[in-house]
């Protein structure tokens, strides 16, 4: 699964 | 959030401001590609579903209600609102070859494959393509209005300033990933030749004309 770190992104 | 991500949001959202000005004051959508924001409606309606499910921040959350709900009224302007004005004839890409091998790409490299993960993917790989419908409409008129340069300009630097805001994050915080870096990489590579244009001629105040 992806990073935390990106869901913060748009 | 670190400086180029916090100045890559502002520039895509003055994007995104510049573009309803333009429509909205010259009551026309002349030279703007619907393709491409219906491309643009899809690529925020798919990655954001996960504001059902996770919430990040007021900031977060606001700026994607924000860009989901004007790329619908984007895609209303062009094709209801302002449609007499809409130049049809020179949209003409053909966003089922854009759409068809991105969902295929995104059901093959993915980060998990589940429904949300895939939806997620699928809008990044599009996004990275999603301007080409405006950029081949550009070509084929041979020109574009100053205003729409300037909307173009604000649209790719956003990208390109994630670009600086990845490589901050891979320094600083060990975050890297790969999907995302690459699909920002070739969106931001089809700006570049759009980019010269705009240094070369628009910002000496002549407007992009091509020659035929």
């Amino acid at each position: 699964e992806k990073q935390d770190a990106i869901k913060d992104e748009l | 959030m670190n400086i180029f991500r916090l100045v890559g949001d502002m520039s895509h959202l003055l994007a995104i401001i510049i573009l309803l000005m333009k429509m909205w004051k010259s009551r026309s959508v002349a030279g703007i590609s619907g393709k491409s924001q219906i491309l643009f409606a899809i690529v925020f309606t798919t990655r954001y579903l996960d504001l059902f499910t996770s919430f990040v921040s007021i900031y977060n959350t606001s700026m994607k209600v924000f860009f989901i709900g004007t790329s619908y009224v984007t895609v209303y302007f062009i094709y209801q609102h302002f449609k007499p004005t809409y130049d049809s004839n020179h949209d003409t890409f053909r966003v089922e070859f854009l759409i068809v091998p991105v969902g295929g790409l995104a059901f093959l490299v993915n980060h998990e494959f589940s429904l949300l993960e895939i939806l997620w993917t699928f809008s990044i790989y599009l996004e990275s393509v999603a301007i080409l419908p405006q950029l081949f409409m550009v070509s084929k008129t041979g020109e574009a209005e100053s205003i729409t340069s300037h909307y173009l300009f604000a649209l790719g630097s956003y990208r390109a300033l994630y670009l600086l805001n990845w490589i901050y994050r891979y320094y600083f915080e060990g975050f890297f990933d790969l999907i995302a870096v690459v699909a920002g990489c070739v969106q931001t590579i089809l700006y570049c030749d759009f980019f010269y244009l705009y240094i070369t001629k628009v910002l000496k105040g002549k407007k992009i004309s091509l020659p035929a």
